[in-house]
């Protein structure tokens, strides 16, 4: 697909800064073309609400996982992929931010296939199928599935983490 | 998108297993060391990862499972996925990729049936718009990674996802 | 303190050896010395129940943790520091390991003093004193404190999750 | 242990806080980006940390609260750790460190009141047990570090403990 690049960074670039605002209430976000010792590349922006712009790095451990599922999320938006895999992005977030990016995912998940592997319960009820992983004393996994109807409550097992 | 997934002496999956997705939203739940992110790194190699890093492996052959109390190591492993395409418009409405290795070295490459080469799987898996730089896989302690990319890698992630 | 080397492994490699004994039941662990390219080293071995001795890249993130974690408890407990600062170490443990870890962290807490920063619960339920930091809309943080007579069940907030 | 931290001017804390620490379980617990790592990176600053990088920081300067909505930067940051020790044996019974940055680039240390260079403060905190490679402080998100140590690295950390 011989897609200018401008094209895909104004795709991409809208849905971030819509996906920003669903994850950082009030907060604003951009995707910035830059060019550094003559190398092209881009930039992630973001400064939630009742903050200033700062250095990313500044930003607490939740915030920036949240930053980089909505760059993930702009992609499947603008670009959909067959498929996201996701292990484990939400171990940063605290519960409010879990439910507003759980939520985002929801809304994609009629467009978008996704793959989350998880030990937290709020994760576990967004799911239309469900896979339990087990492990046996002789050291083999054991896989059983279950597709849903969006009513998995009385799933939660003692090492899955409620909220 | 993924249609299923079959396992067998794939790290901890020493039986057969096999996973059918639907659309929206699949979850894999379980305890911590019961073989979630093994499930992940089997369609990471199904989709051609070439380095045992990027699967937790010191080298390639220690994905093939290498035993456990009162049960013997096995002598390859192989992975099965299913993806089916939008269809029309000449995408290939159903693709079947397979991987092998056995425990001696040997490596093989499956198409929908056809012994075929890396390139092929990674020449049919790219018209799917599966490719190594996507972020399609975010694997376990690498969520912040996005965030910390350099400009041309981000730049890289955007030219793939087109 | 001009103490030998071999001394300290050994005290500290007995309670390693012990904690992991409590946190991977049935499971064992030691501390080894070894000498790679000339340079005195130690490494550590951990073979959860159920399973064979193999690299510690292929345990899985929750075992990962719980062995750093084994080795940080084992020097508290050989040779304490004056405090242990912990910032949300429990992040990739599901909820039956991160019991059995505050389980190890409370029978210490006698001896040795622990700063557990988390937004878990399970965390806030072990705690002797308790510290609340919020933000405003002017991006200015504040403490709250609360001593505790071991009885924090009213203080689960929306961002703090549950177990 | 630790007994205080007064923090003021550091990072999101523009207004001055105190902390009064007790024995056992002393828990940090809030929202995302409210400010807890913050708390934990107030104390390696005071425990003589200079590397920007494990403060997250761009530059040391960084630390300074550099505003918001309605509210000004600051034009110092200081932090204030007391520390009691076991008492006895020719030990401190207590130890006061203060550290200070201003706009300017002016730096400055406090041992239990007076003034004094980083070297005596490192000097003060090693009596106590308090090191650069202990393993008293994990950070966020390098709990599994330890396992990725090099057996050197984790050697030294067993030294320093000593
Ligand atoms: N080649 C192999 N043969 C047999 N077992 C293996 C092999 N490689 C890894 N394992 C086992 O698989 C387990 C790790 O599984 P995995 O990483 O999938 O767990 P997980 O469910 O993702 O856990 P967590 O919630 O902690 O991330 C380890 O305990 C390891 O011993
Ligand atoms: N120099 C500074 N001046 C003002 N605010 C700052 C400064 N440096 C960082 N901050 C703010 O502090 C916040 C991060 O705080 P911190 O990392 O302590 O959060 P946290 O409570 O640990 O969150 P999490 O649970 O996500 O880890 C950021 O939102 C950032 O904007
Ligand atoms: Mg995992
Ligand atoms: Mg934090």
């Amino acid at each position: 697909v011989a897609e200018g690049f401008d094209e895909v960074l104004d795709a991409v670039g809208r849905r971030f800064t819509e996906v920003v605002g669903l994850l950082f209430p009030g907060g604003e976000g951009r995707i910035r073309p830059v060019a550094l010792e003559g190398e092209d590349g881009v930039v992630v922006e973001v400064v939630p609400a009742g903050k200033r712009p700062r250095a990313l790095s500044l930003l607490s451990g939740g915030e920036r996982s949240l930053v980089a599922l909505a760059f993930c999320l702009a992609v499947a938006m603008a670009r959909p992929a067959p498929f996201y895999l996701l292990d484990e992005v939400e171990a940063a977030l605290d519960d409010v931010n879990l439910r507003r990016f759980l939520g985002v995912v929801r809304r994609l998940a009629g467009d978008t296939q996704f793959l989350l592997i998880t030990h937290q319960q709020p994760t576990v009820e967004t799911a239309d199928t469900l896979f339990g992983v087990t492990m046996g004393g002789n050291g083999v996994s054991q896989v059983l599935a279950r597709r849903l109807d969006r009513n998995p409550e009385g799933a939660a097992r003692p090492w899955v983490r409620r909220a | 998108m993924l249609t299923r997934l079959s396992l067998r002496g794939f790290k901890s999956f020493a039986e057969p297993v096999e996973l059918r997705f639907g659309p929206g939203v699949n979850v894999i739940v379980g305890p911590n060391g019961s073989g979630k992110s093994n499930v992940a790194e089997a369609i990471l190699w199904a989709l051609g990862e070439q380095r045992p890093a990027r699967l937790r492996a010191p080298g390639m052959q220690d994905v093939l499972f290498s035993g456990g109390p009162g049960r013997q190591a096995v002598g390859v492993a192989e992975v099965t996925m299913g993806l089916a395409g939008p269809g029309g418009e000449g995408r290939p409405a159903e693709l079947e990729v397979t991987r092998r290795l056995t425990r001696a070295g040997d490596a093989g490459y499956r198409l929908n049936g056809g012994r075929c080469r890396l390139l092929d799987v990674q020449d049919a898996l790219a018209t799917h718009g599966l490719g190594p730089r996507s972020l399609s896989v975010i694997r376990q302690g690498q969520v912040e990674a996005v965030c910390a990319s350099h400009p041309a890698e981000l730049r890289a992630v955007l030219d793939e996802a087109a």
